[in-house]
């Protein structure tokens, strides 16, 4: 219904709910399903679209860490100010226009589900291992993109495992198939929480990009624009330079795979509270990550390439 | 669901390159069973790790032997997931 609390946590069910009640309030607006987790519940994107075929697209993505739920909370958040926003300010109106917007809100609903039955504190996927006691793939180090490097453990039972073999997991392979399907992505934008950086390749290897100057330009621009409203610092940088190295992880996979404008989002934590962040905390975690997400869509949308 | 009753959540502060070895060595003890939510790197970044009550002597007595500096960022994690589980039943109650 309307009156879908968007300062709360939801169950998956109820998320799911919100994403068909947007799909039916907005014409431009469809929930689209790319294929099914392991545990078989649909994968839903909100495509936002006013036209035109195949248009550019930029691709939004949160939750790919299940307990970080402020992630999938800030995405829905997101997609109600896009929906809202279009025909009423400028800058969106002018995105959408011009291109079309992806966002998968609940990218590994397995796990999701399951910080909500069984144990709030699991990463993973739900995927079982053969041959091991432990369950799940840390689905940010499954991607093709120096799979099994540095930063990546092999062992089943880590929280940072990397899966028997690139792509893998099946929420892993759905994104992947589904971007090289379509041909025309030009942004990689991935919601993750916590600790306040704004990062972008590369996590596998420790050198710069060859659009680096770009990107670290615009990832400043964008911290900024993040700051401007609460004043919460965001650190920008490569994923090697501000956090460590990782290998595996979807925006090095974007970036090689000729999606420019690839940058992950490590949202706030006020310092307290790692992933745990109050629900007092998400709309304007949620309305400060839109500045900095408006601010690289932009650019985006100004840059075709 | 299962309970974090007695887990506390550490921020670590390392000083240098060999305090960073240290909480690899510290990860790399699965009978811990320690979660770190951000992992040992550098010496310029913190390292928060979630502890089960079983290992948080052990785990703040290992660091204290090392001079190794940390705070605690969570007292008892299941304060904290208490008290999300009824803000989320709060909403729900009130959207009903």
């Amino acid at each position: 219904s309307s009156s879908f609390d968007f300062g709360a946590y939801h169950t998956l069910d109820d998320i799911n709910k919100e994403l068909d009640h947007l799909a039916s309030e907005y014409s431009f607006v469809e929930k689209i399903q790319i294929g099914q987790s392991y545990e078989e519940r649909p994968l839903y994107v909100l495509k936002f679209s006013t036209g035109g075929s195949n248009r550019p697209a930029i691709w939004l993505d949160a939750g790919i860490h299940s307990r970080e739920w402020v992630t999938q909370a800030s995405a829905l958040w997101i997609a109600n100010k896009i929906a809202s926003d279009y025909g009423t300010d400028a800058s969106v109106t002018s995105l959408l226009d011009k291109m079309d917007l992806f966002l998968l809100p609940v990218a590994n609903p397995d796990g999701f589900v399951y910080t909500h039955t069984s144990n709030r504190m699991w990463r993973k996927t739900r995927s079982k291992i053969p041959g091991s006691v432990c369950v799940g793939v840390d689905p940010n180090r499954n991607w093709d993109a120096g799979f099994g490097g540095p930063g990546a453990s092999d062992k089943p039972c880590s929280d940072s495992y990397h899966g028997p073999s690139a792509n893998s997991e099946v929420e892993v392979k759905s994104v992947v198939d589904f971007i090289k399907s379509h041909g025309n992505f030009k942004a990689f934008l991935t919601l993750h929480s916590y600790s306040q950086l704004l990062m972008y390749p590369y996590g596998y290897k420790c050198t710069r990009p060859d659009d680096y100057a770009e990107l670290e330009s615009l990832g400043r621009a964008a911290a900024s624009s993040i700051r401007s409203l609460y004043g919460t610092s965001f650190q920008v940088g490569t994923i090697c330079n501000t956090i460590y190295q990782a290998s595996g992880g979807s925006i090095d996979w974007s970036y090689d795979n000729g999606i420019k404008y690839s940058f992950a989002f490590e949202l706030r934590d006020t310092g307290r509270y790692g992933f745990l962040l109050p629900a007092t905390q998400i709309v304007p975690a949620a309305q400060e990550t839109w500045l900095g997400l408006k601010k690289i869509m932009e650019h985006v949308r100004n840059k075709l390439y | 669901l299962e309970t974090f009753v007695g887990h506390q959540v550490l921020r670590i502060k390392t000083k240098n390159e060999e305090e960073v070895k240290q909480l690899q060595l510290l990860e790399s003890l699965d009978h811990l069973e320690l979660d770190f939510w951000i992992n040992p790197s550098a010496p310029a970044l913190p390292v928060d790790v979630r502890i089960p009550a079983a290992s948080v002597q052990s785990v703040k007595a290992f660091l204290e032997s090392q001079g190794i500096e940390y705070s605690i960022l969570i007292e008892d994690l299941q304060d904290v997931l208490d008290k999300e589980k009824e803000e989320m039943a709060e909403s729900a109650q009130r959207q009903r």
